[in-house]
C-alpha cells in the first residue's frame, strides 16, 4: 500500500510504501485519549505477478471506539458495524445510510463508505473492485482522513502520527534513476535522507483511474520519516 | 507577430535625469506591412525600483491612454477581462533588477502603430554611484534606434561611465559621452547596419542592458539642497566622515536546506567579508540548524589573529538539520547586549546583527509574527538587523518587516553563481557606518509634508534624500541643521539653503521638467509610506496605506496601490492592467516558474489538490 501524507500549507506532499507479508496487520492510528484505533491487513496478489514483484493491499479494516462504545468491521467483502450492543451487516452492492448518536456511516453503492466519529475524526473508506476473473488481482480498499483535529497530540500508528505538523527541508534537487523523477535530499527528524520526486495516486474522486498527487517518496518502507520501522506497527488482531 | 511583415521605424529611449530623479520614455513606432491586420506587440523592461506613470498607443490617428486607478476598482474591470479569457496582467517579473511591461495590438493593413512608455524613479547611491540601467532587445535592426540621456546635477558631476554587455569593439566608439561641470549627455544611435550581427543578417546585436553609472561632486558636509518651484530635496552624504567602528554578528543559517551551493556560497562571503573586518571592529559567528552554536560566546576584536581563528571556524560550517532562527538571532541579540552591558566593545560604535537564511523557520518558535515580536523587544530600538533572504524559499516579506522594525533592511539574495559577490556586495554598502541617529531639521514654519528627516544610520557610499514642501512659495533660502553621532565626537552642521537659478545653470534649455522636485517629493513619500504600511500598529497602516493610495493617483504612479487601465481599440470592454509588483509578487513568480522547470512533469490533475485548506492523509493500493 501507498501511504501519502498531505501537506496543504507547504503546497507539498510526502509519500511512501510498506509491504510485508500478505496476511500481516499493521497499526494506523492509536489515540489513546480519545479511544480510538485502526489497524489494517493487507493480502497479496492471487499469483506471483510475471515480472516477481508481490504486491500487498489492503483488504480489511478493524476501527474500534473505546469510548463510544462502536466497533466497525470493513472488508471488500462487507461492513459490519457493532453499535448499541448489536452488530449491524451492509452490503458494497447497497447505497445505504446509517446516523446513529456516535456513529454515521454512508455507503455508495461498490464505491466508498464514509465514517464519522462523534467529536473524533472522520474518514472514507474506497472500495477497489477488480474483475473477479483477473489472473492476478484482487479487490482492495483504500483509507482516508478527512478530519482528524479533535484526535489528541499523543495520536501514532502508520498514518496517526502525521496528523501533527511534520517539519522537513529538501534540498540538492539532481537527476535521479529516472529521468522525470529528481532525488533530492530531505533533512528531517535530526536524519538526512535521499528521497524521491515522484506521485501517487489519490481515488477519491475518480476511484478507476485516480488523480497524480505530486510527493517527495521516501525510500525503503518509509524509513526515517515514520518513527522507528515500518515493522513497530504490525499488530497480532484487527480489533 | 510575423516579423517579416512588421517593420520596426523607430526604438528611442530618452532619458532625462535631473538631481537624481529619472523621467525615461520609451518609443517604439511599428508598421503592419502586410495587406491583413494583425498582432504587433510592444515588449520592454524597466527597473523594478521605478513606478510606471504614462503608457500611451497610436493607431491610425487616435492615441489610447492608460489611466492609473485604485488597483481594487481597477481589478473589478481586470477580473472581467479574465473571465472573457483575456491574458489581462501586463508586467511580469524580469530578473533581479526588471520587470517587463508587455502589450500586443491589432493593427490594420498598411498601419502604423505608436507605443509610448514613461517612468520614473530616484536614483539610489550605492557603494558611491548612481545606476542608470536601460535594457533593450529589437528582435530584429531598427530604422532609428537610440538611447539618450541627459543627466541634470547642479551639485557638479564626478564622474560617468558607460558600459553595455552587448558593446562589442564595433559599437563602442559609438557611444557618445560629453560631460561638462554640471550636466552629462550619452548618446548612442548605430544605423541599421550597424545594429547587424553580421554584414546581410536579420538578426541585432543590440540585446542586453545599457547601464550608466556616475556620481556627483560632494563639496559641502551640509550637502545639497535644491529648492524648485515650491518644493526642496534635500542630498546628504558628506564625503570625508571618519568611519563608525560596528559591533556585528553575523547568524547564518546552516539548515540542511543550505546544503551543496548555497552552504559553499556563504562560506566564500564569508571568507572575504570577515578579511575585510576593519581592526577596530567586533565581530561573533553564530551558525544555526536547530542547533545555535557559535563561534565564541561573546564578540571579538577583529584582530589579524581573531579573523584568521574565525576563518578556520567558516570553513566547517556544514549544513545539517532544521531551521530555528527566533532562537539564533536572540542569541545573537544577547551576545552584543551582554558586550555592551560588560564594556567589552567601544561606547561610540554601532551595532549590527545581518541574519543569512535561505528557509522558514521550522523548529523551536515557528510562527514569524512571534518571532518579529520577539526580536523587536529584544533589540529595543537600539541595534540594527540586517536580514538577507538567500533563494526562493524564504518568506521575503518576513524578513523585509522583521528589518523595518528593526532600523535595518532586508535584501534578496538570488541562488546564481554570483551569490558569494552579492552577500559580499551587501556587507559593503553597509560595512562602513559613517554617522547614526541622524536627525536633519528644517524651520518647521518654512516646510511641511516633510519625508522621513531622522535616520537610524549612514554608510559610507549612501545617500540620505529628505523632501518637502515649502509653506510660502516665494522663499529662496532657510536654515538647515544636520545633527548625528559621529566616531569620537557629535556631528553637527548647520547651512543655508538657497534656491538654484536653473536658468542661470544651463541657459542653453528651454525646459527641464519643471515639476522634478515636486515629483522626487511624491515618489519619496509615496516609497516611505508603502514601507510604513507594513509594519507599526492597524491605524497607521491603514492611514499611510490610504494617503500613499491618494498620492499614487495624484501624481499618477503606477504603485503596488495602484494600476494603469489600458483600453485597446479591439476590446474596449475587455482592459489590460498594468501593475506594480511587490518583492514578494516576484518571488512568488519566480518561485513557480522554477517549480514548473523543475516539475514539469507535474501532472495537471493535480493542481486541485494544491488549493485544498484540509490535509489529508492516506494509504491506498495502486
Amino acid at each position: 500500500p501507498h501511504f501519502i501524507i498531505e501537506l496543504p500549507d507547504r503546497n507539498d506532499s510526502l509519500c511512501f510504501n510498506i509491504n510485508d507479508k500478505p496476511g500481516t496487520i499493521f497499526n494506523l492510528v492509536t489515540d489513546p485519549t480519545t479511544g480510538i484505533l485502526v489497524n489494517g491487513q493487507i493480502i497479496g496478489d492471487k499469483k506471483i505477478p510475471p515480472d516477481g514483484k508481490i504486491n500487498t493491499y489492503f483488504w480489511r479494516f478493524g476501527i474500534v471506539h473505546q469510548t463510544l462504545g462502536a466497533r466497525l468491521d470493513i472488508s471488500t467483502k462487507d461492513i459490519s458495524v457493532f453499535q448499541d450492543g448489536e452488530w449491524v451487516r451492509l452490503l458494497w452492492s447497497d447505497t445505504a445510510s446509517i446516523k446513529g448518536a456516535n456513529v454515521e456511516l454512508l455507503v455508495t453503492k461498490d464505491r466508498s463508505l464514509t465514517v464519522t466519529l462523534k467529536d473524533s475524526v472522520k474518514f472514507v473508506i474506497l472500495l477497489h473492485k477488480v474483475w473477479a476473473n483477473h489472473p492476478y488481482h484482487r479487490d482492495y480498499l483504500g483509507f482516508y482522513t478527512l478530519d482528524s483535529h479533535l484526535l489528541s497530540s499523543s495520536t501514532h500508528g502508520l498514518l496517526g502520527q502525521f496528523y501533527r505538523p511534520i517539519d522537513y527541508e529538501v534540498t540538492d534537487l539532481r537527476p535521479g534513476a529516472v529521468p522525470e523523477k529528481p532525488d533530492a535530499t530531505m533533512y528531517v527528524k535530526g536524519r538526512e535522507l535521499t528521497v524521491t520526486r515522484g506521485w501517487q495516486r489519490d481515488f477519491r474522486r475518480d476511484v478507476k483511474n485516480g488523480e497524480d498527487v505530486p510527493c517527495w517518496f521516501i525510500h525503503n518502507n518509509g524509513t526515517g520519516l515514520i518513527d522507528g520501522e515500518a515493522t513497530d506497527y504490525v499488530v497480532s488482531g484487527l480489533f | 507577430a510575423n516579423e517579416a511583415q512588421v517593420e520596426v521605424h523607430s526604438m528611442a529611449v530618452d532619458c532625462t535625469v535631473t538631481s537624481r530623479f529619472a523621467h525615461t520614455v520609451m518609443t517604439s513606432v511599428a508598421l503592419n506591412k502586410a495587406n491583413s491586420s494583425q498582432e504587433i506587440s510592444f515588449d520592454v523592461e524597466l527597473p523594478k525600483t521605478a513606478f510606471i506613470t504614462n503608457f500611451s498607443m497610436e493607431i491610425e490617428g487616435e492615441v489610447y491612454v492608460g489611466q492609473v486607478k485604485e488597483k481594487e476598482k481597477a481589478k473589478k474591470q481586470y477580473e472581467k477581462a479574465v473571465s472573457s479569457g483575456q491574458t489581462a496582467g501586463l508586467v511580469k517579473a524580469s530578473g533581479r533588477k526588471m520587470e517587463k511591461f508587455s502589450v500586443s495590438v491589432n493593427i490594420a493593413a498598411e498601419s502604423n502603430v505608436t507605443f509610448v512608455l514613461t517612468y520614473e524613479e530616484l536614483l539610489q547611491r550605492k557603494l558611491g554611484r548612481y545606476e542608470i540601467l536601460t535594457r533593450v532587445k529589437p528582435k530584429l535592426p531598427v530604422q532609428e534606434f537610440h538611447i539618450v540621456a541627459n543627466i541634470y546635477e547642479p551639485q557638479g558631476i564626478a564622474f560617468v561611465d558607460v558600459h553595455a554587455n552587448f558593446l562589442s569593439n564595433d559599437l563602442l566608439p559609438l557611444v557618445e559621452k560629453t560631460v561638462t561641470a554640471q550636466k552629462a549627455h550619452i548618446s548612442f544611435s548605430p544605423t541599421m547596419e550597424q545594429q547587424r550581427k553580421c554584414p546581410g543578417c536579420d538578426g541585432t546585436q543590440i540585446d542586453g542592458d545599457f547601464v550608466i553609472n556616475y556620481d556627483v561632486e560632494r563639496a559641502q558636509t551640509l550637502g545639497d539642497i535644491q529648492i524648485v518651484n515650491g518644493y526642496f530635496v534635500h542630498f546628504f552624504a558628506p564625503s570625508d566622515l571618519p568611519r563608525v567602528p560596528k559591533n556585528v554578528v553575523f547568524v547564518i543559517d546552516r539548515s540542511g536546506s543550505m546544503s551543496g551551493n548555497k552552504m559553499q556560497q556563504t562560506r566564500e562571503a564569508l571568507q572575504a567579508i570577515l578579511t575585510d573586518l576593519h581592526e577596530e571592529d567586533h565581530f561573533a559567528l553564530v551558525p544555526f540548524d536547530d542547533k545555535i552554536l557559535s563561534w565564541k560566546e561573546s564578540l571579538y576584536k577583529a584582530t589579524k589573529e581573531n579573523v584568521a581563528d574565525a576563518l578556520v571556524y567558516v570553513q566547517n560550517i556544514h549544513a545539517n538539520g532544521l531551521t530555528n532562527i527566533n532562537d539564533a538571532v536572540m542569541k545573537g541579540i544577547n551576545m552584543l547586549h551582554s558586550d555592551r552591558e560588560h564594556k567589552r566593545i567601544p561606547e561610540r560604535s554601532f551595532d549590527m546583527i545581518i541574519l543569512l537564511t535561505d528557509g522558514m523557520p521550522n523548529t523551536g518558535e515557528s510562527n514569524i509574527a512571534r518571532i518579529q515580536e520577539n526580536v523587536k523587544s529584544a533589540l529595543g530600538g537600539k541595534t540594527s538587523l540586517f536580514c538577507l533572504g538567500f533563494g526562493n524559499d524564504v518568506d521575503y516579506s518576513f524578513l523585509d518587516v522583521m528589518s523595518s522594525q528593526n532600523r535595518g533592511l532586508a535584501r534578496r539574495i538570488f541562488e546564481a553563481s554570483d551569490a558569494t559577490l552579492q552577500l559580499q556586495g551587501f556587507y559593503e554598502e553597509v560595512a562602513s557606518p559613517l554617522l547614526s541617529e541622524l536627525d536633519l531639521r528644517y524651520p518647521d514654519s518654512a516646510v511641511d509634508a516633510l519625508t522621513t528627516n531622522h535616520f537610524s544610520q549612514l554608510f559610507n557610499g549612501s545617500e540620505i534624500v529628505v523632501a518637502g514642501r515649502l509653506t510660502d512659495n516665494n522663499l529662496d533660502n532657510f536654515m538647515v541643521d544636520v545633527f548625528g553621532q559621529g566616531f569620537e565626537n557629535d556631528f553637527k552642521v548647520q547651512g543655508e539653503a538657497k534656491a538654484v537659478d536653473w536658468n542661470a545653470l544651463y541657459p542653453e534649455e528651454d525646459y527641464i521638467f519643471g515639476d522634478f522636485t515636486e515629483r522626487l517629493w511624491a515618489y519619496l513619500t509615496i516609497q516611505q509610506l508603502l514601507d510604513k504600511s507594513k509594519i507599526g500598529a492597524a491605524d497607521e497602516k491603514a492611514n499611510a496605506t490610504a494617503e500613499a493610495l491618494e498620492m499614487a493617483l495624484r501624481y499618477s504612479f503606477v504603485t503596488p496601490l495602484t494600476s494603469m487601465v489600458v483600453t485597446k481599440p479591439d476590446s474596449r470592454d475587455d482592459p489590460l492592467i498594468a501593475d506594480k509588483l511587490t518583492e514578494e509578487q516576484r518571488q512568488r513568480e519566480e518561485k513557480m516558474a522554477i517549480r514548473a522547470q523543475a516539475y514539469q512533469y507535474r501532472p495537471i490533475q493535480s493542481q486541485s489538490y494544491l488549493h485544498q485548506s484540509t490535509p489529508v492523509y492516506f494509504v491506498d493500493g495502486d
